[in-house]
C-alpha cells in the first residue's frame, strides 16, 4: 500500500512539466526514504534524477518498495487536471496495475481522483557517484534559461568556461558567434539573484543546447540553478525543490574529434 | 566536428 499526500501539489505539476518532453515512459520508485525517478532521454545523451524526500510529504505511507512505470504524457494530463492549490495524494496497491491521483481543493468542498494505468518499463538503474567538482556555478534560474535560449538562436552548441573571471558562455553559428560571461557578484538583497562561483580549477565544456534547454523547463520550480562541472564528465544542471527534495539533470559532454 | 557521447558511459549500470 502506498499513500503519499503533497500539500503543495504545484510542485508535482511543476516536475511532470520540467520532463514530459525530455523523458517518455519512467519507473518511479517509491522507498521509506522518497519519492523518486530516474530516467534517460530517447538518446541516452541526458539523464533526470528526482528525489521527492518522504519528510516533505504530510502523509507518506510506503509499506514496501514499489516500481511504477508511467507514461509522463499521460500522467501529465491527469496532473494538469489538479488546481494549481490543489492537494495531490498519490495512491496505489502493491502489485496493482494502476495509480491513483487524488485531487483536493483547499477549501476540501470538490474531490476528484483520476485513475491511471501503470506500464512496465525496462529501464537500466545507473550508478551515479558522487564527486568532487572543479567548478560549481550557482546563479538565478531565469538568467541561465535567457542565456540557453538566446544563444541557441544562434548556435547549437555552447561552451560553458568557468574561470576566476566568470562564467563564460559561448556559441557560434552561420550567422555569427555571441559569448555571455556572467561574474560573480553578492546580492545582499537577495540571495537568489546571486552569481557565485566556486572553483578548484578551470574547467571548459561543451553541450548541445537543446538538451539544456530543455533541462530550463524546470526554472519554474527554483529561483537559483547549480551548474556542477568537472573535465570530460557531464554536467550536473540542479533544480532545488522547495524543502522537499531536487530535480538533477545531467548532460553528457561534447567531445572534439 | 565533435562527438556526443551516450550519459550511460559516464556511469555503473546496475
Amino acid at each position: 500500500m502506498l499513500e503519499l499526500r503533497l500539500v503543495q501539489g504545484s510542485l508535482l505539476k511543476k516536475v511532470l512539466d520540467a520532463i514530459k518532453d525530455l523523458v517518455t515512459d519512467a519507473n518511479f520508485d517509491c522507498s521509506e526514504s522518497g519519492f523518486s525517478l530516474q530516467a534517460m532521454d530517447s538518446s541516452h545523451v541526458a539523464l533526470v534524477a528526482l528525489l521527492l524526500r518522504s519528510d516533505g510529504f504530510e502523509h507518506y505511507r510506503c509499506d514496501r518498495n514499489l516500481s511504477m512505470g508511467m507514461n509522463l504524457t499521460n500522467m501529465s494530463k491527469m496532473l494538469k487536471c489538479a488546481g494549481n492549490d490543489d492537494i495531490i495524494t498519490i495512491k496505489a496497491d502493491d502489485g496493482g496495475d494502476s495509480v491513483t491521483f487524488m485531487f483536493e481543493s483547499p477549501s476540501q468542498d470538490k474531490v476528484s481522483d483520476f485513475e491511471m494505468k501503470l506500464m512496465d518499463i525496462d529501464s537500466e538503474h545507473l550508478g551515479i557517484p558522487e564527486t568532487e567538482y572543479h567548478a560549481i556555478v550557482k546563479m538565478p534560474s531565469a538568467e541561465f534559461a535567457r542565456i540557453c535560449r538566446d544563444l541557441s538562436t544562434i548556435g547549437d552548441t555552447v561552451v560553458i568556461s568557468v574561470s576566476k573571471d566568470g562564467v563564460k558562455f559561448s556559441t557560434s553559428g552561420d550567422i555569427g558567434s555571441a559569448n555571455v560571461v556572467c561574474r560573480q557578484n553578492n546580492s545582499v538583497d537577495n540571495k537568489d539573484n546571486e552569481t557565485v562561483i566556486e572553483m578548484n580549477e578551470p574547467v571548459s565544456l561543451t553541450f548541445a543546447l537543446r538538451y539544456l534547454n530543455s533541462f530550463t523547463k524546470a526554472t519554474t520550480l527554483s529561483n537559483t540553478v547549480t551548474l556542477s562541472m568537472s573535465k570530460e564528465l557531464p554536467v550536473v544542471v540542479e533544480y532545488k525543490i522547495a524543502e522537499i527534495g531536487h530535480i538533477r539533470f545531467y548532460l553528457a559532454p561534447k567531445i572534439e574529434d | 566536428s565533435s562527438q556526443q557521447r551516450s550519459i550511460a558511459s559516464f556511469f555503473e549500470s546496475g
